[in-house]
């Protein structure tokens, strides 16, 4: 052990262990997470190539080999927790998204969401079973965040009970789905409903896209990698040109809205239910801001208590760079946010479980406040670590800028958050409409309730200045 | 109008307060700026599009004192004193940081004075000071195992230097110690110059 940091564990006047409870939520969830890291972390077949020394090439073999193996020994060891599974795919593929992250994060839950009974009998357990690897292709080459922009299209056919799936522009091919290039043999697709000559917006439709022996492309499917991109090595993020392809009507997942075997249209009892997908991922992107941040806190601060440089007294021998105040008000203000975003990933996670549970009830209430929050904090943490993730590496001066210090990946995997599942700005204005909306009801005498509830009480409360 | 709320820059309810209503000044001066715009004839679309910069900074703040007040309110959850006492000292760092990046905001709303500003960075520097012992043991409380930070310089043993060196030496480039591209390229050009 460094006798630096040897030293700085022996100054801690807190017991770590305990913090560390409060992280996870409990001493038994410690204990069961440690468990299934050392599932991972002990198991040979899981041992890996460094994937800096690596071509894009031979990193996505990697990544199939380990999630391949990673799906047979879920099955296994019988982990069937949402968190447990995730939290041992995390060691699988540590930092680095992986081809099945949008089968098991997007295609799964949005089965489990939005099909009927009928499709889960038909979907769901082939799926679970990997015989079905599914993708969710929402955003095209030139539209993302303003979903209503979408211009796929799926037309209704009365006559054979079928949809006519079509990608009728350049702009309207779908771009960027994780999973789509080369591993995906079906794709959700998010496309516009047209049915009797009218147009009913964004629907999902699972669509085949490879033969399930071959996996070879079917008819009227143009599909493939997009390329490199500034991380996300692993990751086939590929493009879908659908050139009027047919699909069975039950091919529609339709446990809100519906189209008759007539081709009658049946709306949902909720327009923002398409959004509970979104809505689920951008509550646990909040906690993704929280492991990101902790990560490069870790690394940097570690760093800077065996990090020696310059001299503050001269002639005495060159001190621990945290001595420095610069190097502390870099990085403890940022330890303090990844704190800060952790307990909020925490509220996030539990106050999604609550809300979909009442929505399961029927009740949609809390829907709009959940939509609006997850948004803000969605863009609010991803914007403020990912300048947090740059200063962290920066204050390793020359080693941050090594791939070995894992500063420059963590930087590269995690600042797309800042553009996918809703563009930030476009974030922080959707939160802006609940806000000033919220503000007019208070306005009218409303009396609002929840997070915003606040809006209330500010009309009367004001703040005296203090001289100091 | 009621009492006024007095700031105790120490006080962390107190500070819940301040950006509570900082985002509250921000939501109203949001939605004047639409009422201003519609006023002057613009469409509601128009209205909004030239009130977007308002409507961001607003709720960048309702964001901000969200994330404040679920802090602190974790804070009420923690038994063991001493790890509270570690909590408490970041969550009063991560508020006072917030209005020292934000002063604009909080003195335009005559929330704050600009002493207590300058008392603020003051008590900024006495945080970084008193959380010093302890930044270590505060990042090895994440529990990151190595081989899941996969980082060198934050390997839990500090032994940084051995293993960068390792590592650089374990690069394809060196898995010879002469590049073929030396006798491919520089050798036959030294003889042609």
């Amino acid at each position: 052990m460094n006798p630096d940091i040897k030293k700085e564990r022996e100054n801690a006047t807190f017991d770590v262990e305990k913090l560390t409870n409060v992280l996870d939520g409990s001493p038994q969830k410690t204990k069961r997470r440690r468990e299934i890291e050392s599932l991972v972390l002990n198991d040979p077949d899981f041992k890996e190539e460094d994937p800096n020394f690596l071509s894009r090439s031979e990193r996505y073999d990697q990544a199939v080999r380990k999630s391949a193996q990673m799906i047979l020994k879920l099955r296994e060891y019988g982990i069937a927790d949402p968190d447990e599974i995730y939290c041992y795919k995390n060691c699988v593929h540590p930092d680095r998204p992986e081809p099945l992250d949008l089968h098991l994060g997007m295609f799964l839950p949005t089965l489990l969401n939005q099909a009927t009974p009928e499709q889960m009998d038909k979907f769901f357990m082939p799926a679970w079973n990997l015989e079905i690897i599914g993708t969710y292709a929402q955003t095209e080459m030139g539209h993302g965040t303003h979903l209503r922009g979408l211009e796929t299209t799926a037309t209704y056919d009365p006559s054979t009970q079928e949809f006519v799936l079509n990608c009728p522009t350049i702009s309207s091919i779908k771009w960027w789905p994780g999973g789509l290039g080369k591993t995906s043999n079906h794709a959700i697709v998010l496309a516009q409903l047209y049915t009797q000559g009218n147009c009913h917006g964004l629907h999902a439709f699972i669509v085949p896209i490879r033969d399930m022996n071959t996996h070879k492309p079917l008819p009227g499917i143009v599909v493939g990698d997009i390329g490199p991109k500034f991380g996300f090595n692993e990751v086939d993020n590929g493009f879908l040109k659908l050139e009027n392809v047919r699909i069975p009507r039950e091919n529609m997942l339709m446990k809100y809205a519906k189209v008759e075997p007539d081709g009658t249209y049946v709306k949902p009892p909720s327009s923002k239910l398409t959004y509970g997908t979104m809505v689920f991922i951008r509550s646990m992107i909040v906690g993704e801001s929280a492991r990101a941040l902790a990560k490069s806190c870790t690394i940097a601060i570690r760093y800077s208590a065996v990090r020696h440089q310059s001299e503050m007294r001269p002639g005495e021998p060159e001190p621990q760079i945290l001595d420095y105040q610069t190097q502390q008000y870099k990085l403890f203000p940022l330890l303090a946010m990844s704190y800060a975003f952790a307990f909020v990933g925490q509220y996030m996670k539990q106050t999604y479980h609550r809300i979909t549970g009442d929505i399961n009830q029927g009740d949609f209430s809390e829907l709009p406040e959940l939509h609006a929050l997850s948004a803000g904090l969605k863009a609010f943490t991803t914007w403020a670590t990912n300048s947090a993730i740059e200063v962290c590496r920066m204050s390793c001066g020359g080693h941050g800028y090594s791939r070995s210090s894992a500063l420059p990946d963590l930087y590269v995997e995690f600042t797309p958050t800042c553009t996918y599942e809703g563009e930030n700005t476009v974030m922080m204005l959707q939160t802006a409409r609940y806000l000033v909306k919220s503000y007019r009801q208070v306005k009218n005498g409303q009396q609002l309730s929840g997070i915003v509830s606040y809006l209330n009480e500010a009309q009367h409360q004001r703040v005296q200045p203090q001289p100091v | 109008a009621s009492r006024p709320t007095v700031v105790d820059i120490n006080d962390l309810s107190s500070l819940v307060e301040v950006y509570k209503l900082r985002a509250a000044i921000l939501v109203e001066l949001a939605a004047k700026s639409i009422q201003q715009e519609l006023q002057r004839r613009k469409s509601e679309e128009d209205a909004w599009n030239n009130s977007a910069i308002d409507l961001v900074r607003a709720s960048d703040a309702h964001c901000h004192y969200v994330v404040v007040k679920l802090f602190t309110d974790k804070l009420g959850e923690i038994g063991d004193t001493a790890v509270h006492s570690v909590l408490s000292a970041l969550a009063l760092l991560y508020a006072l940081q917030g209005i020292t990046q934000n002063s604009g905001d909080f003195l335009q709303a005559g929330l704050l004075s600009v002493p207590q500003v300058l008392q603020i960075s003051v008590r900024i520097k006495e945080l970084l000071s008193q959380l010093r012992p302890n930044a270590v043991a505060l990042v090895d409380a994440f529990d990151f195992h190595d081989k899941k930070l996969n980082s060198v310089l934050g390997r839990y043993d500090g032994n940084v230097y051995e293993h960068m060196f390792e590592w650089a030496r374990r690069s394809p480039l060196n898995s010879t110690e002469v590049h073929e591209s030396f006798h491919k390229y520089l050798k036959p050009l030294r003889s042609k110059l």
